[in-house]
């Protein structure tokens, strides 16, 4: 839905 | 090659029924610090993290790194098969088709033998920095439960604002709105409804109220729950389990309008 943002802009892939 | 004890097959029962409706297929990385699971559901915004510290179990016995590749819904399925108070024993080899789980009943004379054939599962797997966060609240799982699930009933989504000795769970939807408050408690008598709330800054986020319902389904496994609040970043829900294990969730928040 609108507004959700998603984890990758916190966690970095490792 | 994985040999795993644990003296109640609930543990295990419990974590699986609480995540699979979150993710589908992941891994459970056994060494032999014990058997850990992280895992995103589809879309990227909520991370189960869990981790089952080898003290958790009697005896733990894990030489190599072993990545047990399980479809959650043919885990429950298998798990089911025991009983809560069974003792369960998990084992695999070092280079594993299938992972064996032998459910021991102590009063009976009974042994159940199950196998669950492994998949390949290419898992991405994050860092999570360590945070200090700005917001710790700590509070009955069931209270917790409780107030996600009266909220979703009016909005798809919720504030959860901290603030000294305080923490708000405010909702606003089409048909009304709805705030739950909650003031720092303790009990001797009923330290099971203790609610503290540590704060060094004031936090304010928005998070989707389907994914809080969800991780809620984590309440059988403790009596309290967890919740560490920053600015700006993703909340972590956290169930405390015996031996420093735990079930975490990590939620990304939602942006204002």
């Amino acid at each position: 839905s609108s507004g959700q943002r998603t984890l990758g802009l916190f966690f970095k892939k490792i | 090659m994985l040999e795993a004890r644990l003296e109640q097959a609930s543990i295990l029962k419990k974590v699986v029924d609480a995540i699979k409706d979150l993710v589908q297929d992941c891994n459970f990385d056994c060494n032999d610090s014990g058997i850990a699971l992280q895992a995103m559901d589809n879309s990227h915004v909520a991370l189960v993290s869990m981790m089952l510290k080898s003290d958790t179990f009697s005896p733990f016995r894990c030489d190599r790194n072993i990545a047990l590749g399980i479809n959650l819904n043919s885990f429950q399925k298998v798990l089911r098969c025991a009983q809560n108070e069974d003792i369960l024993t998990l084992k695999a080899d070092d280079s594993p088709d299938v992972v064996s789980l032998v459910f021991e009943s102590s009063e009976q004379d009974r042994i159940s033998e199950y196998d669950i054939k492994l998949m390949d599962i290419d898992q991405e797997h994050l860092g999570i920095p360590d945070t200090e966060y700005a917001a710790t609240i700590t509070m009955p799982s069931g209270e917790f439960q409780r107030i996600c699930r009266d909220l979703s009933a009016l909005s798809e989504s919720v504030a959860i604002e901290a603030e000294k000795n305080a923490v708000k769970f405010v909702c606003n939807g089409d048909i009304g709105n709805g705030a739950i408050s909650l003031r720092n408690h303790s009990s001797v008598e009923k330290p099971e409804q203790n609610v503290n709330i540590e704060l060094s800054e004031p936090v304010a986020l928005t998070f989707s109220l389907k994914y809080l319902v969800n991780f809620c389904k984590a309440s059988g496994l403790s009596g309290s729950v967890k919740l560490c609040l920053s600015n700006e970043v993703p909340l972590l829900v956290e169930y405390e389990l015996a031996s420093n294990s735990y079930l975490r969730f990590y939620l990304a928040p939602k942006i204002g309008d």
